[in-house]
């Protein structure tokens, strides 16, 4: 029964599509199951996009308050962020994707489109959170997948989110704080307006019978390439662009501290010294966390050494 | 390690043959089984009682070839040659595959002129197209040939049968091994020690600050 | 297991993996490099 979840119920998607349980619960979907080979997809297609975003659509179906992403599929289009509706282009390609799919036997619909953010971490944008409303008053259930394929390589893990905007005007309840990830200087504005539009889903992914046995058969080559690459000479560039957002940022908090101080004899305000602080709190986070990365990187790196240089025969 | 899959039904194949066969049939097989293409292994065929038999008799050279083909070398062949019975150009080859083998144990980048002067070849054409025909086609190396350096950079080489003498320097090998991963764990494990009880200090030591600053505030 | 024996001494034949001067010198470079972003970041937590 591994495999029982690649089964398509048309009858039982159709009675749900009618009965519309989300419409009265902003919250109502809270999971997303994505299956090995969207992710892979996903994720490929978002690292070949290099610095440039790029976007794509996913099908699926849905599962009880669980939306399940079975496959996904590029769009030509280019960058999202400087465009306020890239999918706008590539309507034509995506209703002839979508049909020439049916088909071909493959029943499920589109439930969602996914865009990467190269480096610059998993949340959505405003223009991200239009783009998402709007899919959400028309081609519910609809899901905002986001993929950095830089912090991806950096992380050694998938940096993923998968997200759901809330209706105009809703206002949330307090959200818990989501996993802390740094937000470069020249998006943190765009990253403050609207975090509290939307809500992030748990994700989960699924493998079928034939995905074990494919990726058992590249066992040996994904450690070959594990063993044989470092985080330390494949992100310098990643590591030197986060480097001069810090530097910025410092800058930043510097100027505004140098402000406050002259301000503060005149307003006392403890609100903006505390935002300052939190500010230069979250700065001294990311440089902490930068640093721990590397260290990683060039522990693995004392590791093999030590393994596989020290021993001589 | 697909080398090895490959041996493995010849080698059977060869150890039945030789455990029922003698004399000048057995000095047949020694001549089939040094001049087959992709056999490279010979120390299971050796090690068939029938062999030790040819010991004294006409047949003993073929003894002697067989043992040359699982530990030597082509230069190992030119310095005995007057005792050695004539090579079919098949078993010239493969005993020249055999020499770049040995020459991998030692070295990772064989040079050129070093593998020019092992193998009798008289220029680098000639060595190249060796190399990449008869060594690298026939799975037994792996690596890259580096014109500028004039060198040939070995990634893998096919495992050479074992003198009993070089047991002793493989098992001192895998200890010292077994001691530096083990001893890798070891240092490991005091780190992350030392990880956690410095995090245990520095909590500790920062609940004692705003304890101090809640104190402070108290009193103001 | 003669087999066994070649396999062996074909993978000790690869130790040490790396042993060239300009591996060390980059490797050293490395370690220097993440040990000032260390250094950089204690001062920043400072």
């Amino acid at each position: 029964e591994a495999d029982a979840i690649y089964y398509y119920d048309e009858a039982a998607q159709a009675k749900f599509q009618q009965e519309k349980p989300w419409a009265h619960d902003p919250n109502f979907f809270r999971r997303v199951k994505i299956s090995a080979l969207a992710l892979l997809k996903m994720v490929v297609h978002a690292r070949s996009g290099g610095t440039i975003e790029v976007m794509g659509l996913m099908q699926g179906k849905t599962d009880g308050d669980t939306i399940v992403v079975m496959d996904a599929f590029a769009l030509p289009v280019e960058g999202t962020e400087t465009r306020v509706n890239a999918q706008a282009d590539a309507y034509e390609y995506m209703v002839d994707y979508s049909q020439t799919n049916k088909q071909a036997g493959r029943l499920e619909n589109v439930v969602g489109w996914y865009h990467s953010h190269p480096g610059y971490g998993c949340w959505l944008s405003g223009i991200d959170v239009s783009t998402q409303m709007l899919n959400q008053q028309f081609q519910e259930p609809f899901l905002a997948v986001v993929i950095d394929p830089t912090r991806t390589v950096s992380a050694g893990k998938v940096e993923i989110g998968a997200f759901r905007t809330y209706p105009q005007g809703y206002k949330p309840p307090d959200e818990p704080v989501s996993e802390y990830q740094t937000i470069p200087l020249n998006k943190i504005e765009d990253f403050g307006v609207h975090c509290k539009q939307y809500y992030a889903l748990d994700i989960t992914y699924f493998k079928s019978s034939l995905d074990c046995h494919l990726l058992d058969l590249l066992w040996n080559k994904y450690w070959v390439n594990t063993l044989s690459s470092s985080p330390l000479l494949g992100n310098r560039e990643y590591v030197a662009g986060q480097i001069s957002d810090l530097a910025e940022k410092l800058e930043h908090a510097e100027n505004q501290l140098a402000h406050t101080r002259l301000g503060s004899f005149l307003l006392p305000s403890q609100r903006k010294k505390e935002h300052e602080e939190s500010q230069l709190a979250k700065t001294t986070r990311d440089s902490s966390k930068i640093t721990v990365e590397q260290v990683h990187g060039l522990m693995s790196q004392v590791i093999k050494d030590i393994l596989f240089n020290s021993v001589r025969h | 390690m697909d080398i090895e899959r490959k041996h493995a039904e010849l080698i059977d194949l060869f150890v039945k043959q030789a455990a029922v066969l003698d004399g000048p049939a057995l000095a047949g097989l020694v001549l089939e089984v040094t001049s087959h293409p992709s056999l490279f292994a010979f120390s299971e065929i050796l090690s068939v009682p029938n062999l030790a038999k040819l010991e004294g008799t006409q047949y003993s050279s073929s003894l002697d070839v067989l043992r040359l083909f699982a530990y030597g070398t082509w230069g190992d062949y030119r310095s005995n040659a007057g005792s050695l019975p004539a090579l079919s150009s098949d078993q010239v080859r493969k005993l020249k595959q055999l020499s770049v083998l040995t020459l991998a144990e030692t070295n990772k980048v064989l040079r050129y002129n070093q593998l020019m002067q092992e193998l009798d070849v008289s220029n680098v054409r000639e060595l190249e197209d060796f190399l990449i025909n008869e060594c690298m086609y026939a799975g037994i190396v792996r690596g890259k040939l580096d014109q500028l350096r004039t060198c040939f950079e070995v990634q893998f080489a096919a495992g050479r049968d074992l003198r009993p003498e070089q047991l002793n320097n493989m098992i001192q090998t895998l200890s010292n091994w077994l001691d530096t991963s083990d001893n890798l764990l070891y240092l490991i494990q005091e780190k992350i020690k030392w990880a956690d009880t410095m995090s245990e200090a520095t909590k500790k030591h920062r609940k004692e600050i705003e304890d101090k600053v809640e104190e402070v505030k108290k009193s103001l | 297991d003669n087999s066994l024996l070649r396999q062996v001494s074909s993978l000790l034949r690869r130790l040490p993996a790396m042993e060239s001067e300009k591996f060390q010198d980059d490797f050293l470079m490395e370690f220097n490099d993440t040990l000032l972003m260390t250094y950089l970041a204690m001062f920043t937590n400072c």
